[in-house]
């Protein structure tokens, strides 16, 4: 890897982007989610986290463009250059272009926005190109691959020695062994992904992935891919308190469901619908209920637990009833005690987090048949 | 050269010389195209790109070469101007 004559690099952690317009090629949601999922890959190996605005300027401003566009490159017409991106500073510093004369795509076909934006936004931050074939900061495009992680670690090397290290992030240390000390980290620590005291305070299944929600951050993990997503929640939902009491997500609908205190929202992807919050009193419950300690939807039955101390609550969907009173959990999930922190369901077993460990329970045979760390979904 | 291998030939060095004055900081000095020498600016400019690039050092337009010079690419340099 290499950087910038200079070395120039962003002096903060917390860096706003906004998209000034947008590609016919593709849905704008599509171009919100590319730009996100790349800001978040940068993320997701440093203390960097990215924050977007719709108006004024923010530090790193992306635009579609043809020919010349009024700063010192123009662009050419398809195929040839494809993107660039300015190394951080004022002005256009990190500003990132795209042509507009490429085939814009969310595929492997065409051009990919979401791989091109990730190299570019490398760009933004302070990376110059790498004479690594494999690295995604060498200028050639090449066809996006999704099934692999798109950083080399030749990009996780360069980019750490210019931030050091997300202390949440999982580094192989066969591979890393020729990464610099990072840099000393300028905000309070942040929670450790791999600490044996580990707890979170709500989980819920996402859009295939799982979320995994602590005071003001989450993470997000594919079960299937080794790579953690970590985020700030104001960053996917400006209008969310921190500190999430319990999450569950109803797949047939996109819709997923937070609590905190005596309130929910109802959020689809990172849109919080209209009319909330609400009081949870409005789902039935009782006014001696202050708070939910963890919910999930359990697909198969169409019902909705609601755990709150030792008892729970099921709400059935399909008659859209709430239970007059609640149960104990221990009764109908033996092996199960006392207050729980989270739960979700993956696949035919729920997943009960109780501090420090976290209980899989088969409903089919009704007992607990694993005992696991709270971080067993992330690679420690 | 045949005709039409002259003119190919042409298209290929105008290409390459538009590639290094956009990502290698060229500046064309009115060098004939076709006669090339070991030490000329270009030659050394096609090493330098063949080098980082990662491909065989030769200061030649070979097929490899140029195969690379086609591909879409970021349109920042990858030497300082």
């Amino acid at each position: 890897f290499s950087t910038f004559a200079g070395e120039p690099k962003w002096a903060k952690q917390v860096l706003t982007y906004r998209i000034l317009n947008y590609t016919p090629d593709l849905h704008p949601a599509d171009v919100d989610a590319a730009i996100k999922k790349a800001f978040n890959v940068w993320s997701s190996v440093t203390p960097l986290k990215f924050v977007k605005k719709d108006r004024d300027h923010a530090d790193i401003m992306i635009s579609f463009a043809v020919k010349g566009h009024n700063d010192f490159i123009p662009f050419d017409g398809p195929g040839g250059s494809i993107a660039h991106a300015y190394a951080p500073g004022k002005g256009f510093g990190g500003d990132a272009h795209f042509d507009e004369d490429e085939t814009w795509t969310k595929s492997t076909e065409g051009t990919n926005l979401f791989y091109v934006a990730l190299h570019e936004f490398g760009h933004s931050l302070g990376l110059f190109h790498s004479k690594d074939p494999e690295a995604l900061m060498y200028p050639v495009y090449r066809k996006f691959d999704p099934s692999v992680f798109p950083l080399h670690q030749d990009d996780t090397n360069g980019i750490q020695h210019l931030y050091g290290r997300s202390p949440n992030t999982y580094n192989d240390p066969r591979e890393s062994a020729e990464i610099k000390e990072p840099a000393e980290p300028k905000e309070p620590a942040l929670p450790d992904i791999c600490s044996p005291d580990l707890t979170f305070d709500a989980v819920t299944t996402f859009r295939g992935e799982i979320m995994f929600f602590k005071d003001k951050h989450f993470w997000r993990k594919h079960p299937s891919v080794r790579a953690v997503d970590f985020n700030l929640i104001s960053a996917f939902w400006p209008r969310l308190p921190s500190g999430v009491d319990a999450a569950y997500e109803v797949p047939e609908k996109d819709e997923t469901v937070l609590f905190k205190g005596n309130e929910f929202w109802v959020v689809r992807g990172d849109t919080i619908l209209p009319g909330y919050p609400q009081k949870i009193y409005v789902l039935g419950f009782s006014k001696d209920v202050t708070k939910i300690d963890a919910a999930f939807y359990n697909r198969n039955k169409g019902k909705i637990y609601y755990f709150i101390a030792d008892k729970f609550w099921s709400y059935n969907k399909r008659s859209q009833s709430m239970d007059r009173k609640p149960r104990q959990i221990r009764d109908a999930f033996p092996g199960i005690n006392g207050k729980i922190d989270a739960v979700f369901q993956h696949k035919n077993f729920f997943y009960f987090f109780h501090g420090r460990k976290q209980l899989e329970f088969d409903p089919g045979k009704k007992r607990v048949t694993r005992v696991l760390k709270t971080n067993f979904w992330f690679p420690c | 050269f045949p005709v039409d291998m002259r003119e190919k030939k042409e298209e290929d060095v105008q290409l390459i010389q538009k590639y290094l004055e956009n990502y290698y900081n060229f500046k064309k000095d009115g060098e004939s195209s076709f006669v090339w020498k070991n030490n000329s600016p270009i030659t050394k400019k096609i090493k330098e790109m063949q080098e980082f690039l990662g491909l065989e050092v030769t200061g030649k337009l070979d097929s490899n070469t140029l195969d690379l010079i086609q591909k879409p690419r970021c349109g920042f340099p990858d030497v300082a101007g």
